[in-house]
């Protein structure tokens, strides 16, 4: 006898919630890129009967970037969102989940995400900056001078590029570049990467130290460079999904793909 | 020439009669935005 069809689910019951929980951990857990992302709705659900106890879930979920850094070992729940004045980026998700025996677990997932518009922001704040594009000239020479600005002011590790995570251009009253990156520290101290004699590498992934920057260049009507780097100190990498693999530079486009 | 009749509103006599206290079901989906609306 076919089992009993499911009642519908509503996108607020707890059950609903509970599945999309378990859909933005996995999101978050299974990217390597870009900032960690929130549930903000849910935009949809379907629920497909197998047999008893055990269920096929289809989500669509509408999330939005949060100020973590996707390598950052901040709980999700302690991350902000990021306000619609930053310019926010949303993530639009399909997610295909199991329910077997009460136990949620993610089939597949694809996602999407993508910047709000500039009209949407500047109507709300004409004197926002707006997100910049990630090799635009001035955000790379911000980048670089910030990058270069802590390796020679630091007594610790010298620290490399791992990718430039978003840029913002103001434009005035003052002409302000804002950046934010993600670096890794090296096996090299400061001092050492100085002396260009020694190829400075990342360290392995069993003493991997990620960080993460941000920085803000004036540029007029005078030059000033401001750095804040934190390390976050050794995190045990997820075993199932690679880390960064090199340290060349990655630019995390908004309005990118992941499945 | 061709009048767009406006739509007669509905008796009121016609309305199905709603028990005292009724709250019509909160519609399934989309869910409620936690945070803001892009």
């Amino acid at each position: 006898v076919p089992a009993a069809t499911p009642a519908p689910l509503g996108c607020d019951d707890p059950e609903s919630e509970a599945a999309a929980e378990v859909a933005v951990n996995y999101i978050n857990d299974h990217s390597r890129h870009g900032y960690k992302f929130a549930l903000n709705r849910i935009k949809n659900i379907r629920v497909l009967r197998q047999e008893l106890n055990n269920d096929v879930i289809f989500l669509e979920l509408d999330l939005l970037e949060t100020t973590c850094h996707i390598l950052s070992p901040t709980p999700l729940a302690n991350c902000t969102v990021r306000s619609f004045k930053e310019h926010a980026v949303e993530g639009d998700c399909d997610v295909k989940l199991q329910k077997l025996d009460g136990k949620f677990s993610v089939l597949a997932s694809k996602c999407h995400s993508h910047a709000d518009s500039s009209e949407d922001v500047l109507q709300l704040c004409p004197e926002c900056p707006l997100l910049a594009s990630l090799n635009n000239t001035e955000v790379l020479t911000t980048v670089t001078a910030a990058l270069s600005d802590h390796n020679s002011k630091t007594a610790g590790a010298y620290l490399r590029l791992l990718e430039i995570g978003r840029a913002r251009i103001q434009h005035r009253p003052v002409h302000i570049i804002s950046v934010e990156f993600a670096v890794a520290a090296t096996n090299c101290s400061a001092a050492e990467a100085k002396d260009n004699g020694k190829a400075c590498q990342l360290l392995p992934d069993d003493q991997s130290n990620f960080g993460f920057c941000t920085a803000t260049q004036v540029t007029q009507p005078s030059q000033d460079l401001r750095v804040d780097c934190q390390l976050y100190g050794h995190q045990v990498p997820t075993a199932d999904v690679p880390l960064f693999s090199r340290p060349g530079v990655i630019y995390s486009q908004q309005g990118q793909d992941t499945s | 020439t061709v009048a767009k009749r406006a739509v007669a509103e509905v008796a009121q006599h016609d309305k199905v009669p709603r028990p005292v206290g009724f709250v019509p079901p909160a519609p399934p989906c989309p869910g409620k935005i936690r945070h803001f609306k892009i």
